[in-house]
């Protein structure tokens, strides 16, 4: 193992993502706002850096950035969750009350779905939770192993007025989503159909299922269904670990889903994902307050779980993004980070460069460890003409951001874009950019990846290069943002198309020595970028305090 | 080449120890015979103790292997929930780079 010092380790903690302040968190649990709070309930294991003895963390927050950790919502004490209270979601009732599903782990291992609900509705802050003394409302069907059944989604109407969920699960190599009606979340009534099967997919959890709007840019309640919604099915494949999504047409009298493509149906590998780096069992919520649906992501480590004890803590999750289907596209969904992170912008510099083939340019920005980038591409037309009017340039058929070198194999046309968390002699640097090929019928093809494999000196680290394809259309530039917060970088390329999280753990480019550079390795092209950085302040997560805490930072 | 070739004759005529040793051992032999016996016992146990080494230093590999493998297959599998931990991932990654 790497041997770490507390100075690179206390580096890793992040400003503006959310974290506890020690151990182990995984998944996303029954995210809502309620009462003018945004509530973020998660996996927790207060005992260790590392997974097991799962409670749920609770924190609030006006504006989904600055929050305030709350005592522990609900911990294993029944038999029915005795060895976990697993993952979750909540359900708004007609009269604004909240119901919250979640996975218990029996005394004897069994997953079985139980019922909670706020002790106090009166409460903003829902500080006390009562599980129903019926529990378990659901234990695994007739067929269903009993360590695959688990994570109910978040309820929604079906036309004849009950309320309909499906939790993941498996028959043999089959993933699968069961689907149940109840009209009192207390008893339920299974469907012989399932929303969705894909064989040769491995085990379904934390399965989600929400409408989005074909024309509009906002979000939808889980409820709605018409003419102008399609369905998503997301599923975290088990085996995996990726977050698969597909898009479909979703059938209210039978309770089925059909893929628009089943060439590339749900857990599919070269299928849609969220994001093509690190962030694994999300869970979508409509945010009522502000007519969005937001999507939450679990982003764990890279490094070795020695490294985890020793630092003490594991794992973040995304900035909460806004999620929509690509109205241009429509084969696509579009994920941006909530605006509420606009707050922590500080003083900006903006930059104009023209950059030859070959070459890397020191930005100045100062410290480079919290940083937001904006940035446009455009490549001479002279030289894309070069190049699409070459027949003997081969068309590049088998590029592939995960398998083709990294940042160092140079086309004509990439990769450009910027190293970040780098140090002064880019010995430790994280490259996010785009690498442009000449496609099938000699098309533009764009890829955006992230390249970590010279992130850190350390050893003890998974450094993989991340990416995909990444949807151009005609007259649009090249455009990225990216979120560098210390261990996290998060990318954005085409405004949402394709989304990057990796973490990273430089031992050198950390603290005063982070520093951020332009480059273009292409052989052929000159690339214009136009960028703006932002120094991000901190978000400044602590424990909720009545006295303090009552006048938190307004929300945007 | 040049500097191990020009260093290797250097050492070993400035070696007091070969020297020494060069005088002692005819003496030794001459004045007490049955010390033979216990340098060549001495060897056999060099010997043994150059095996039991090996296989200690082997040893706690494998058993640490074994025990990383419980690990990995963890808690969170062994509970039925999916893997947490990286560390199949890092030996895999491990084993592409050896390859």
């Amino acid at each position: 193992a790497f041997a770490w010092n507390n100075t690179m380790l206390s580096w890793q903690r992040t400003a503006f993502h959310f974290q506890p302040e020690k151990n182990w968190m995984n998944d996303p649990d029954g995210p809502l706002f309620y009462k003018g709070w945004y509530h973020f309930f998660y996996q927790y294991n207060p005992n260790a850096a590392v997974w097991g003895d799962i409670v749920w963390g609770h924190a609030v927050s006006k504006d989904l950035i600055h929050w305030l950790h709350l005592p522990f919502a609900m911990v294993p004490d029944q038999w029915y969750d005795a060895n976990g209270v697993w993952t979750g979601s909540a359900t708004f009732l007609d009269d604004g009350s909240i119901v919250m599903l979640y996975t218990g782990s029996t005394d004897k291992f069994v997953q079985v779905q139980n019922l909670a609900y706020p002790e106090d509705p009166n409460d903003p802050l829902l500080l006390k939770w009562t599980k129903f003394s019926g529990n378990p409302v659901l234990e695994p069907p007739p067929g269903i192993g009993d360590k695959d059944f688990r994570d109910p989604t978040t309820a929604w109407k079906t036309s004849d007025g009950k309320w309909r969920i499906t939790i993941g699960s498996k028959i043999n190599r089959t993933g699968i989503s069961l689907v149940y009606d109840t009209v009192d979340f207390k008893t339920y009534e299974k469907h012989d159909i399932l929303l969705h099967q894909v064989p040769n997919t491995g085990m379904w959890e934390c399965v989600d299922f929400y409408p989005v709007s074909k024309t509009k840019h906002h979000g939808l309640d889980t409820s709605v269904n018409g003419p102008d919604v399609r369905h998503i099915v997301k599923a975290s494949m088990d085996d995996t670990r990726i977050d698969h999504y597909a898009i479909g047409t979703y059938y209210d009298s039978n309770g089925t889903w059909v893929p628009d493509n089943p060439s590339i149906d749900v857990g599919i590998s070269t299928g849609l994902r969220y994001d093509y780096g690190k962030f694994y069992a999300s869970k979508t919520f409509y945010d009522q307050h502000k007519g969005r649906r937001i999507l939450w992501g679990w982003i764990g480590e890279s490094d070795s779980e020695a490294a985890d004890v020793q630092k003490g803590w594991s794992s973040l999750q995304a900035i909460p993004r806004t999620v929509v289907l690509d109205t241009k596209t429509k084969k696509n969904l579009i994920q941006w980070p909530v605006k509420e992170i606009e707050s922590l912008r500080l003083r900006s510099k903006k930059f104009h460069k023209k950059i030859g083939p070959g070459t890397v340019v020191p930005v100045d920005v100062g410290p480079a460890d919290q940083i937001d980038i904006e940035a446009e591409f455009k490549l001479k037309n002279e030289d894309l003409e070069v190049i699409f009017g070459d027949d003997s340039v081969e068309d590049d058929k088998d590029f592939s951001c995960e398998t083709s070198g990294g940042a160092t194999l140079r086309g004509a046309l990439g990769p450009f874009g910027f190293s970040v968390l780098a140090d002064q002699s880019l010995s430790e640097q994280t490259l996010v950019y785009f690498y442009v090929t000449k496609g099938k019928d000699s098309k533009l093809k764009t890829f955006f990846c992230t390249d970590t494999s010279k992130s850190t000196m350390a050893n003890d680290v998974v450094k993989p290069v991340y990416g995909s394809f990444v949807p151009v259309l005609k007259g649009e530039k090249l455009t990225m943002r990216i979120l560098v917060d210390h261990s996290i970088v998060e990318g954005f390329g085409q405004g949402g198309r394709t989304c990057i999280t990796s973490r990273v753990y430089p031992t050198k480019a950390i603290y005063g020595a982070t520093k951020l550079f332009l480059f273009n390795n292409a052989t052929d092209a000159t690339v214009t970028a136009s960028f703006k950085v932002w120094q991000m302040n901190s978000a400044f997560i602590h424990p909720f305090s009545a006295v303090d805490d009552l006048v938190v930072p307004s929300s945007t | 080449m040049a500097r191990s070739e020009s260093l290797l004759p250097v050492t070993s005529q400035h070696d007091p120890l070969s020297e020494s040793s060069s005088n002692s051992i005819p003496e030794t032999r001459r004045r007490k015979p049955t010390k033979v016996h216990l340098v060549v016992y001495s060897g056999f146990l060099l010997i043994a103790l150059y095996i039991t080494l090996i296989v200690t230093h082997t040893r706690p590999v494998s058993t640490k292997g074994a025990n990383d493998e419980k690990t990995v297959a963890s808690r969170a599998r062994l509970a039925g929930v999916s893997e947490k931990s990286n560390e199949h991932i890092w030996k895999m990654s491990d084993d592409r780079e050896g390859e």
